[in-house]
């Protein structure tokens, strides 16, 4: 170990297991997250691999899906051990170990972070069970496409339809215009040959608003593209050219009519359309993948800051005072104020994405039961907490380059691949402009409700007592 | 109210920056549509002061969140640890207090003193974190193989590490790059 490093550890002043069992959350969770990082490592990483930064965008690809495949065949094994649940997959998939193993991105995460998700928050008791096992044990795979080519967040804007048929009890799928196209999901090119798609719901001549269709993609034997599937893929990105994102054209393909997920609203077989109980149900995947991307974002900033952190304590340079050594790069205060705040943001963003995550299972039963009432504040607080984590740790990852100088430029450092990853948060699920305008809306209708005297719900009810002391 | 130089006044603070925000973006988008325009484009040109106000919104919930878990956490630890996750929650919120003064000069009582005596805790509390530096990335334990980074590594061994990874290149497998025939060398003896 480098002298500079190891000095560095003789003069910690606390125990630092103790505080990574309470970043995991306790010493059990700790010692779990060992043996899972052990067992995918010592079977998956391999260091004889042809460096990915020097791949070509299609053999990049082809060694995404290599390593993916690997990844979920041992996930299926793990499964089948120890009847491994969500908790473990996202653990797998969403965290920095996942990310190690896969580089720059990995073509099958939608399949499990949205495709199955959706199919639980969204499908009957019926529909999860014929969907859920299959995908569970990967025998279909999946992606969840709701972006077009020309609407983004604005999700009411959207023009694929699904038009129902009574007399075959099918719907038809049609992408109507180029602009209809979905565009962006990850997996959708090559990988996935089912995709849950958001479409405007038609039936009796009336449209009923965006409502989520599985659809059949490719054949299953063959992997060909199903009869009016247009399918591809987007092109290179800025970063995660390993997630493989695609587009989706569909010229009136038809599904039967229990592939609309009716957990929330139907349609009969007659074509009688029943409403939910909530139009605001169908935000539940959206609002699930920006708390989940909080806590994502605590594992990209913990990452860049233990990099610059460590190369501060090892890098020496400039002589401020004359016949001594060079200092290390950690003394100057300019580069600790690059990187404490990095690495104080770590803690605040993990504080931030428990709060938030207890919030959403909160919520989540509520609505189970009926009650709505709390859904718009966490709408607007998953808004604006993605909008603004995923921001400040785009800054944060860049601030932590600058900090290793011109080392960090390099692709080895891991820091450029990873500000690929960050930042395309900024602008997937929902771009941060759009999403802090939403949670404006909210703030505005708050500001009116306490003008009317009415009591605000907990985290806007500063806007009451603050509010009436400037009036007063 | 005046201005409490502490941690909780300082979250207060951002509330009321939050609060101060939301309520001047009201009162624009109600005199926008006084001077006759629709909803729509008041709320469109007050948008610039609707984000804002939003990420003072958030700003406020992140440190008020922080501060409030933070505190119940640190009666479960060690005195040791107790000490570097309050000096954290001080160097996040008094860091944050620093990048948005301007926010604070409009909508608080804050004063030239203050900020002084803000800028002068900050810079305390950076040093004093400096000792513990490398043990608060140590405590994310990040195995090598996950950060991947030649310059992040557990051992410390980043120069050798760049070495290692740039003879990776495909560039270096030959001593000779077949374009120096193709195009330096015509180029050199003026045949190209």
């Amino acid at each position: 170990v480098n002298t500079d490093l190891q000095r560095e550890r003789d003069n910690c002043t606390f125990n630092i297991t103790e505080l990574t069992n309470i970043l995991d959350g306790g010493v059990q969770k700790t010692a779990e997250r060992k043996l899972r990082e052990d067992t995918v490592l010592k079977q998956l990483y391999n260091t004889t691999d042809v460096p990915a930064i020097y791949l070509s965008h299609k053999e990049k690809y082809e060694a995404a899906v290599k390593k993916a495949c690997a990844m979920f065949q041992m996930i299926r094994k793990l499964q089948e051990e120890e009847n491994t649940g969500m908790e473990n997959y996202q653990a797998l998939l969403g965290g920095s170990l996942g990310s190690a193993i896969l580089g720059d991105g990995n073509p099958i995460t939608l399949h499990y972070v949205m495709f199955i998700p959706t199919i639980m928050g969204q499908g009957t008791v019926e529909q999860q069970a014929y969907w859920i096992g299959r995908a569970f044990n990967l025998s279909i795979i999946g992606t969840y496409a709701q972006t077009e080519l020309g609407h983004g967040t604005f999700i009411r804007g959207l023009e694929t339809t699904a038009t129902y048929d009574p007399s075959t009890k099918e719907f038809v799928l049609n992408s109507p215009t180029l602009t209809s196209y979905k565009w962006w999901p990850g997996g959708l090119a090559h990988t996935a040959n089912y995709c849950i798609v958001m479409a405007q719901l038609y039936t009796q001549g009336k449209c009923h608003g965006i409502h989520p269709f599985i659809v059949q993609l490719r054949d299953e034997e063959t992997h060909m593209p199903l009869p009016g599937i247009k399918v591809g893929e987007i092109g290179a990105k800025l970063g995660m050219n390993g997630t493989n994102n695609g587009f989706l054209g569909l010229e009136h393909v038809r599904i039967p009519r229990d592939y609309m997920l009716m957990k929330n609203s139907k349609v009969l077989e007659d074509g009688t359309y029943v409403n939910a109980p909530s139009s605001k149900l169908t935000y539940g995947t959206m609002m699930f993948v920006r708390v989940m991307l909080v806590n994502d974002m605590c594992n990209y900033i913990a990452k860049a800051v233990t990099i610059a952190t460590r190369y501060s304590a090892i890098r020496r340079q400039s002589q401020p005072k004359p016949n001594e050594p060079e200092p290390q790069i950690l003394d100057y205060l300019t580069q600790q104020h690059k990187l404490f705040v990095g690495i104080a943001s770590v803690h605040a963003f993990k504080t931030n994405a428990d709060w938030i995550w207890n919030m959403y299972n909160n919520v989540t039963a509520e609505m189970e039961s009926g009650d709505m009432e709390r859904l718009p504040e966490l709408h607007a607080l998953s808004c604006c907490l993605k909008a603004i984590v995923t921001a400040d740790a785009a800054e944060c990852v860049e601030r932590c380059r600058l900090a290793c100088g011109g080392h960090g430029y390099m692709l080895a450092s891991n820091l450029p691949l990873m500000y690929g990853l960050v930042t395309a948060a900024c602008t997937y699920e929902g771009e941060n402009t759009v999403l802090l305008l939403q949670t404006a809306r909210y703030l505005v209708k708050s500001w009116q409700q306490a003008s009317s005297g009415n009591t605000l719900t907990p985290t806007v009810s500063y806007i009451s007592r603050v509010g009436n002391g400037r009036r007063s | 109210p005046p201005w409490d130089n502490t941690i909780e006044g300082i979250v207060e603070g951002f509330y009321n920056v939050s609060a101060g925000k939301i309520g001047l973006c009201v009162a624009q988008i109600e005199k926008r549509q006084k001077s006759g325009m629709s909803y729509e484009d008041a709320w469109n040109m007050t948008s610039v002061q609707l984000i804002s106000a939003s990420e003072a919104h958030c700003r406020a919930i992140i440190l008020s969140t922080y501060y409030k878990e933070t505190q119940e956490l640190v009666k479960t630890v060690s005195a040791e640890l107790k000490t570097v996750l309050l000096q954290l929650v001080d160097l996040y919120v008094v860091y944050w207090a620093i990048a948005r003064l301007g926010d604070l000069l409009r909508f608080t009582s804050i004063s030239e003193r203050d900020i002084e005596q803000l800028q002068n805790w900050y810079e305390n509390t950076i040093s004093k974190l400096r000792t513990n530096a490398v043990g608060l990335v140590d405590a994310f334990d990040i195995r090598d193989e996950i950060l991947n980074s030649t310059l992040g590594s557990y051992d410390g061994r980043a120069y050798e590490r760049l070495m290692e990874e740039a003879m990776k290149s495909p560039l270096n497998a030959q001593p000779v790059n077949e374009s120096f025939h193709k195009y330096l060398k015509p180029l050199m003896q003026g045949k190209l």
